[in-house]
This record gives C-alpha cells, sequence and structure tokens, in this order.
C-alpha cells in the first residue's frame, strides 16, 4: 500500500 | 482493468513508440519540444517510484518500466544524439511557469501529505500540462507540424480521453473515484480538444496539420 491510496493505474 | 483503460495505455505506449520511431529514423528531432519531453520524464520518474514499493501486476511493473526507458532514451536522442537538429529557437515555452505553480498545487491539494503521495500527485498535475510546450512550438513554427508528430499528439491525446472513460466505468463498476486524477485527466484532455478538431478536419484529409498561431 502506498500511504492511504494504492494508485493501481499507469 | 478495463478496455479503456488497456487501450488507452496501448494508445499511451503507441506515442511513446511513434515519436521514437521519427526521431530515430529521420535522425531528427526537428518539431518535437524537448521541453515537452523532459517533463514526460519527470511525470514517469516521479509517478513511478511506487515501482519498488508496490507491486501491482506484472503488466503494470512492465509498462512503468518501458515507459521510464522509453521517455529516458527520447529526452537523450533529443539533447545529446541529434542535438544538432534540435529546434531550441522554436522550444522556448518557460516550463518553470508550469513545473513551480504544479510542485505548489501538490503540495496544497492531495489525497495524503506523505513523500510518494505527494510526488504522485505533482506528477498527475504536470502531466495534464506537459504537452503546452508542445502545442505552443506547433503553433510558432510556421504552424507546419508532420504528420507523424500529429499522429503522436493523437495517439497520446486519445490515450487520456480514454482513461476519463475508464474512470466512468470504475466509478459505476467499483465504486472507484480519484477525484485528482480526474480533473487533471480532463484539463489534460480539454488542452488536446483544439488539437484534436485540427487533427481531425485536416490530417484525415491528408493536409497538414496548422496551428492558428
Amino acid at each position: 500500500r502506498v500511504g492511504i491510496y494504492m494508485h493501481d493505474e499507469l | 482493468m478495463n478496455i479503456f483503460r488497456l487501450v488507452g495505455d496501448l494508445s499511451h505506449l503507441a506515442a511513446l513508440i511513434i515519436l521514437l520511431l521519427k526521431i530515430w529514423k529521420s535522425r531528427s528531432c526537428a518539431g518535437v519540444s524537448g521541453k515537452s519531453q523532459i517533463m514526460f520524464a519527470m511525470v514517469y520518474m516521479t509517478r513511478y517510484l511506487d515501482l519498488f514499493t508496490t507491486f501491482v501486476s506484472v503488466y503494470n511493473s512492465v509498462m512503468k518500466v518501458v515507459f521510464l526507458l522509453f521517455s529516458f532514451v527520447t529526452v537523450y536522442l533529443i539533447y545529446f544524439k541529434f542535438k544538432a537538429t534540435y529546434d531550441g529557437n522554436h522550444d522556448t515555452f518557460r516550463v518553470e511557469f508550469l513545473v513551480v505553480p504544479v510542485a505548489g498545487l501538490a503540495v496544497l491539494v492531495n489525497h495524503e501529505f506523505s513523500f510518494l503521495e505527494i510526488l504522485w500527485t505533482f506528477s498527475i498535475y504536470l502531466e495534464s500540462v506537459a504537452i503546452l510546450p508542445q502545442l505552443f512550438m506547433i503553433s510558432k513554427t510556421g504552424c507546419e507540424a508532420e504528420t507523424i508528430t500529429s499522429h503522436y499528439l493523437f495517439a497520446l491525446g486519445i490515450y487520456r480521453a480514454l482513461y476519463i472513460a475508464n474512470w466512468i466505468f470504475r466509478y459505476y463498476m467499483e465504486g472507484f473515484f480519484d477525484f485528482i486524477a480526474i480533473v487533471a485527466g480532463c484539463v489534460q484532455t480539454i488542452l488536446y480538444c483544439d488539437f484534436f478538431y485540427l487533427y481531425v478536419t485536416k490530417v484525415w484529409k491528408g493536409k497538414r496539420l496548422t496551428i492558428p498561431a
């Protein structure tokens, strides 16, 4: 997990 | 993953390949804004740092490496290998007027005040304006854009427009909603609209693309 937000888009 | 995002990513990849091939085959970066390419390299560097901290999927990691690689090679070709063909006199957009406000906004408006998250936010905001030096350059250099450059811009513009469709799809299917990415993505796509209109009305009819100064 990157911080609160898991950025799964490019 | 959904079809909108997959086609969007492939269109993005196609744009990077079109540009690289254009410069490599013609051994010239005439008409290409080095400043935009540097900003795109910054976008990928600040957005893909999570390459080392978070594994999403093989596809995600491979594409991040490819985007980083292609953008570095493109900048290398423009500023080193084919430096003699770089049209610096027309690539005069003051990028500090973009980078500084974008960095300020990223610190003020973000999802979480953490190092990686602020860099991710900076990269999202920067990407939405990174094409401006390129569009500015085309409107200055006698308004003539090589057809291949217009294909590059079209592929690059379409990728984020498809991401908007992806966000709509994910909102209804997964309840996913990333306000920052959506607003920046809309701004980015709007910046291309003028170009899209010219591209469809001109290039598709075999004419040369001209952006009015």
